[in-house]
């Protein structure tokens, strides 16, 4: 039978409904399912398939695919990098890059690997506190400037740091800041240029509903990142941001946060969270 | 009273003598978008954009109201229905408590809510209940340092109740208590327990919940749960300075059978407003 646009209006839209209600952006949700129904329409289905199961199998492949996008494999990228191989996390206000950087640092030590950790959050109060906090319980050495330091600064120091000592990852935390403020983002760019990443990591909370697409459109144009780290997946999220990053960048995501504690990290797969996000 | 683009999609009907079902229905769907865009709740999105067809559709404008004037404000009256009302704050002696998820801006806004009142003549003190989060005593002293308020928090000790009974009778004299409690989301069910802890030795007259304007569909779930242990009095939006539009407070506020109290745009203490319904509501169109 050939598949024609009235039999599948109404089952697109169920599903573009049950995207939209999993904080999947509005301007993805509209792209995916468009796409689907230029694909559909004219195609075949089997005499005994029912319209809306084409249309739900459609829908899973194409979300597969955007998530997919570009899949890396964290692991392999660190241990075949030059050492010191320097990771800096990006994203804005309160997303959980302090917290992602202690739980990276942690799953590295139990790898065997040597890291440092730079406190580039210069600005916010508390914020090295919190840092330092969480280098001490991890038995690993902080490089840290006075609050109001230049971020740069604190940064540069730490890769010296680590090449003088053989080092194998400086892990670099920055502030939270604001996609629109252009100072702030200017100064991001600044601490990249005065000390190169060899890996952006943008930190974003799977809460996070159509902006997500605005934050990481901005920041990757800004400081072009690598990959992603998607925190806060336990707040019940079925974690549609995954899908808007993930299509308006172009770039994997490769961990998810799933809670509070260290451990709380796992390796993204795509299929256990398209499967989440359908059901 | 309608944001940028909405402006446009009601220019397009300006001529219209009357209103037909299809131009009604295409105008609906243009502010369905812009309502899902901003991130207000699907299912009430929905419940919405069905009122604001049939009232456009049956609704005669009133004398001298032109149809296209009349749907815009169908929408707002629909919008102001929501939100409309701003929280009655009163300024004298009260205890406020401050909930949230994780990451929210609690603890900023605690201190912008400090110097709130400190302006208004009033003598705040600040509580630090997050016993959770590493560097959260020094976060909140510093901010309440830098601003001259009173600050009671026990950095060593991991019980909320306790600093709360050592806490409170410290700071009896002060006019108003702020509390900042830890992050935390519906499915910690520890951490719901503790917060219903510090309600019961607190009794605060405010439970505000600080919800990231940035928030999805999770607001609904999340004010839901927050409501139900502990009864929240008040939403406060923080984040309102980036690109986020905060319709989840749209839903925080119905769940909640609150109101929108003040909205946070910036990271200093004096980045705290009063809430505005109509200014909200446009940027929400925008
Ligand atoms: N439930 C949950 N909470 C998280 C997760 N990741 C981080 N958090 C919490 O989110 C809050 C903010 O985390 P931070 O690490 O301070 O976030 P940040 O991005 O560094 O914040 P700024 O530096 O202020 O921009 C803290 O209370 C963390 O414990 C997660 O995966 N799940
Ligand atoms: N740009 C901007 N940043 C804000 C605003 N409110 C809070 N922040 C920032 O958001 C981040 C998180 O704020 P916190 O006050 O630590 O959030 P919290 O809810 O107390 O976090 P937890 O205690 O970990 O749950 C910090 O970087 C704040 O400076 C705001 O209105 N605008
Ligand atoms: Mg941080
Ligand atoms: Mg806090």
């Amino acid at each position: 039978l050939i598949i024609d646009e009235k039999s599948i209006e109404k089952p697109l839209w169920d599903l573009e409904i049950a995207l939209l209600e999993s904080d999947v952006a509005i301007d993805v949700a509209d792209e995916i399912i468009a796409t689907i129904k230029t694909n559909l329409i004219g195609s075949k289905r089997k005499i005994q398939q029912k319209s809306k199961s084409v249309v739900e199998q459609a829908l899973e492949d194409a979300l597969l695919k955007v998530v997919s996008v570009n899949q890396l494999n964290f692991d392999e990228i660190i241990s075949k990098a030059k050492k010191p191989v320097h990771i800096v996390f990006i994203g804005v206000n309160g997303t959980g890059k302090t917290t992602t950087i202690a739980k990276i640092a942690n799953r590295l030590k139990k790898q065997n690997y040597s890291v440092v950790i730079a406190a580039g959050d210069t600005f916010r109060a508390g914020a090295i506190d919190q840092i330092e906090l969480h280098a001490n319980k991890l038995g690993l050495k902080l490089i840290k400037h006075q609050e109001g330091a230049d971020p740069a600064a604190v940064v540069f120091d730490s890769i010296e740091y680590a090449k003088a000592r053989h080092i194998d990852v400086v892990l670099s935390d920055t502030a939270g800041r604001m996609h629109t403020n252009i100072n702030l983002m200017d100064q991001l760019k600044k601490i990249c240029r005065v000390a190169p990443p060899d890996f952006v990591i943008f930190v974003d909370e799977a809460v996070a509903g159509n902006d997500a697409v605005e934050r990481a459109a901005l920041f990757n144009t800004t400081v072009p990142f690598d990959g992603c780290i998607l925190s806060k997946t336990d707040a019940d999220s079925k974690g549609g941001a995954a899908i808007s990053i993930a299509h308006t960048t172009g770039k994997p995501i490769l961990f998810l946060g799933v809670g509070q504690e260290y451990d709380d990290l796992i390796t993204f797969d795509p299929h256990w969270l398209v499967e989440r996000l359908l059901n | 009273k309608l944001g940028g683009s909405l402006q446009n999609v009601l220019k397009r009907i300006a001529g219209a003598g009357r209103i037909d079902e299809r131009t009604v229905s295409e105008l609906v769907k243009d502010i369905q978008r812009a309502l899902l865009q901003a991130d207000v709740n699907v299912k009430l999105v929905m419940k919405l954009s069905k009122r604001i067809k049939e009232r456009s559709l049956k609704e005669k404008p009133p004398a001298g109201i032109n149809p296209r004037e009349h749907v815009v404000h169908i929408v707002y009256q629909e919008l102001i229905d929501i939100i409309g009302r701003s929280s009655d704050i009163k300024l004298g002696k009260q205890t406020i408590m401050m909930v949230g998820l994780q990451g929210g801006g609690k603890t900023t806004t605690t201190v912008k809510l400090a110097r709130y009142f400190q302006r208004k003549g009033l003598k705040p003190a600040v509580i630090c209940v997050d016993t959770f989060r590493p560097g959260a005593y020094e976060q909140l002293k510093t901010l309440c340092e830098r601003i001259h308020v009173a600050f009671y928090g026990e950095a060593g000790n991991s019980n909320a109740v306790e600093i709360l009974k050592h806490g409170l009778p410290q700071i009896e004299k002060y006019d108003v208590k702020i509390i900042d409690t830890a992050g935390r989301h519906a499915l910690e069910s520890e951490l719901i327990q503790e917060m219903e802890d510090i309600y019961e030795i607190v009794k605060p007259d405010h439970k505000f919940l600080v919800l990231d304007a940035a928030m999805g569909q999770q607001a609904s779930e999340q004010a839901k749960a927050f409501n139900n242990s502990i009864g929240i009095t008040g939403i406060i939006i923080s984040k309102l300075d980036g690109t986020a539009k905060g319709g989840g407070a749209l839903s925080a506020v119905s769940e909640t059978d609150s109101s929108i109290a003040f909205i946070g745009a910036g990271e200093t203490p004096e980045d705290l407003e009063k809430f505005e319904p109509d200014r909200f509501i446009s940027r929400l169109l925008g």
